[in-house]
């Protein structure tokens, strides 16, 4: 563990005689290697190092009885920092419906969110309605009714052929009409560098003006994840992430590396592939799973 | 994507490992890879300066992800079992079905008559997703409902491609995670229920790993080959921005060779693995 390996550290850079700054740098190679096997994009944890050691220098860690323990409090406090404080709730409309458009790669879970948030809405008397927006992934559109089904959430959507852009302009209106609190627009998965399907998400955004734009990434992505996210940020400045998949093992090193380059609240986190799997996302545990 | 200098010096170095690890070859091989690195250009000559560097390294990933002989899949002429059967398994989204029709394409334009089994009776619209590939690949389906038992449907499925002369059954699996341990349960039973037919089956299990995964494929790999046996790795998605340098590490670990590449979301957009061309892209 982190904690222990410092301790190690510290021991033996105690029998040298006074401990200096040179030998901070030791525990950071430490603090670094452990960042890097939880998938923390290289740059984010050039500069996360950087912050943890002005603190270590500003604190006195060098002058404390337990140091190891004071550097693995400051790291951890300053991932918790990075995080992102307190728990962001999603924005809802003044006069609804709300509209919320989810976004993402391939296969990161979007679909199953999107169940999952409606199972939230209706269960808080927020009638929602989700909206099967991709057209490419065959029986996408059947996934969708199928989860609205077992949930008893209507699903809009329209034959095949039909436009994306416009099924989410209609589907927007069906919600207005019937009155919906809610309505949660599922977008196929796409690559951030395809300017064609980049470009079908700005038109979805005009054509709808969601409330809350989510990214939802999975947790078990590597180094890629601080360039995909970049990237939907500068073309859609996504207002909240969602991560998924975060009953698997993986450390999500992803998470930090995402709030550092969008600047975002990390709102939910999705817990395994039932529909009441969806949790709020807690900076304070989510920075311990990433320290191991 | 790796400024280098004429000399190998300490930045140049620190570049090159940036690089390395931002490709998601993780700490460990990264350092690997400079460490070996800076011995070959001490021993030999390099005439070229920084075109030189970057030949070497791309050569020396190249060679670390050599497909021998048996690495590669075969994907035309007799075949290794009647029928060849190819177990596809992994995590959530990683592109299993997806990949499951791209190579029954890949085999029915080879001439060969297909069989997949929809092992996945879980997921939502999986069934009707497989069903959709099995058609533009002009493969056969086995199937059973919703929430059938996947060894059962596997036991079948293998059945049913002998009885039909099939030359290739291809077995698509739910998405799991190696950490559940009922699911890694349910893969072992599958797995079982292939061998139960006395065919040397499944001849081929493929674990499929999204391009953007990070180091926890590395437990994934191991886990996975745990549970069933795996004799290679399906690295998808390879069209985006990641570039898969996990399989470096994992290749390094466990000696087991990316035999197919992922590079779209059409019927065609599959690729046996080049190591020469995956190197190459690794530092474009
Ligand atoms: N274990 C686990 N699996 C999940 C979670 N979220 C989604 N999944 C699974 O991940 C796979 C992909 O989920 P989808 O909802 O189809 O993903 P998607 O983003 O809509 O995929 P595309 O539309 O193809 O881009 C499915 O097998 C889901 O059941 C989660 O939190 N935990
Ligand atoms: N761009 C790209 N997308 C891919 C590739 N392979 C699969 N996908 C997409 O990834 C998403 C998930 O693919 P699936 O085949 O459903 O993945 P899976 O592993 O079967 O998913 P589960 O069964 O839910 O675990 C789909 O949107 C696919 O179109 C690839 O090589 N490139
Ligand atoms: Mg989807
Ligand atoms: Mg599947």
């Amino acid at each position: 563990r982190l904690s222990e390996r410092f301790d190690d550290i510290f021991r033996s850079l105690r029998g040298q005689g006074r401990i200096t700054e040179r030998n901070i740098d030791e525990t950071l190679r430490e603090v670094r290697r452990s960042l890097l096997e939880a998938d923390v994009n290289f740059k984010v944890a050039k500069g996360f190092i950087l912050r943890v050691k002005e603190q270590a220098l500003g604190q006195d860690v060098l002058k404390s009885l337990t140091p190891g323990q004071q550097l693995v409090k400051i790291v951890h406090d300053e991932l918790v920092g990075l995080l992102g404080g307190s728990n962001s709730p999603l924005k809802l409309a003044d006069l609804p419906p709300t509209v919320i458009m989810l976004v993402g790669l391939q296969g990161c879970g979007k679909t199953t969110i999107a169940a999952k948030l409606a199972s939230q809405f209706k269960e808080k008397g927020r009638p929602p309605l989700l909206v099967a927006a991709d057209m490419y992934r065959p029986a996408a559109v059947e996934q969708l009714q199928t989860l609205g089904t077992s949930i008893e959430v209507p699903v809009f959507s329209q034959p095949a052929g039909s436009d994306p852009v416009e099924i989410c302009r209609l589907g927007v209106d069906e919600a207005r009409k019937t009155n919906r609190s809610v309505v949660i627009l599922d977008t196929a998965g796409r690559l951030s560098i395809d300017e064609e399907m980049m470009h079908e998400l700005d038109r979805i955004l005009q054509a709808t003006s969601p409330h809350e734009i989510l990214f939802v990434a999975d947790c078990m992505q590597g180094q890629d994840a601080v360039e995909t996210a970049g990237r939907f940020y500068e073309r859609l400045a996504f207002s909240g992430c969602v991560l998924t998949k975060f009953d698997s093992d993986a450390r999500g090193g992803a998470a930090l590396s995402i709030r550092e380059v969008t600047g975002q609240p990390i709102k939910f986190v999705g817990t395994g592939e039932k529909v009441g799997d969806l949790e709020p996302f807690h900076p304070d545990r989510m920075a311990s799973r990433i320290l191991g | 994507i790796v400024p280098i200098g004429t000399r190998l010096d300490d930045d140049a170095i620190d570049d090159i490992e940036a690089a390395l690890i931002g490709a998601d070859m993780g700490l460990e091989t990264s350092t690997e890879i400079v460490d070996e690195l800076r011995k070959r250009l001490r021993s030999e000559q390099l005439e070229d300066g920084p075109a030189g560097v970057m030949r070497v390294l791309e050569e020396q990933v190249a060679a670390m992800v050599a497909l021998g002989e048996e690495g590669v899949l075969p994907l035309e002429g007799v075949l290794p079992g009647k029928p060849y059967v190819v177990l596809i398994v992994g995590v959530n989204g990683a592109g299993k079905t997806t990949t499951a029709g791209k190579l029954a394409k890949r085999y029915t334009d080879a001439g060969k008559k297909v069989v997949i089994a929809a092992c996945d009776t879980f997921r939502a619209a999986a069934i009707p997703q497989l069903e959709i590939w099995a058609e533009r690949a002009g493969a056969d389906i086995v199937r059973a409902q919703h929430g059938a038992d996947p060894a059962a449907v596997a036991f079948d499925a293998l059945e049913a491609a002998k009885a039909r002369g099939a030359d290739v059954l291809l077995v698509d699996t739910a998405g799991r995670l190696h950490n559940k341990v009922n699911l890694m349960e349910e893969l072992k039973k599958i797995r079982r229920s292939l061998a139960k037919h006395d065919l040397g089956a499944p001849h081929e299990t493929l674990l499929v790993l999204d391009g953007t995964s990070g180091q926890n494929a590395l437990i994934q790999a191991r886990e996975f080959n745990q549970a069933t046996e795996l004799t290679g790795f399906a690295l998808t998605k390879l069209d985006g921005t990641a570039k898969g340098g996990i399989v470096v590490a994992l290749r390094r670990e466990m000696d087991l060779p990316v035999k197919l590449i992922g590079v779209g979301e059409g019927v065609d957009d599959l690729q046996p693995f080049d190591g020469a061309a995956f190197a190459k892209a690794l530092f474009a």
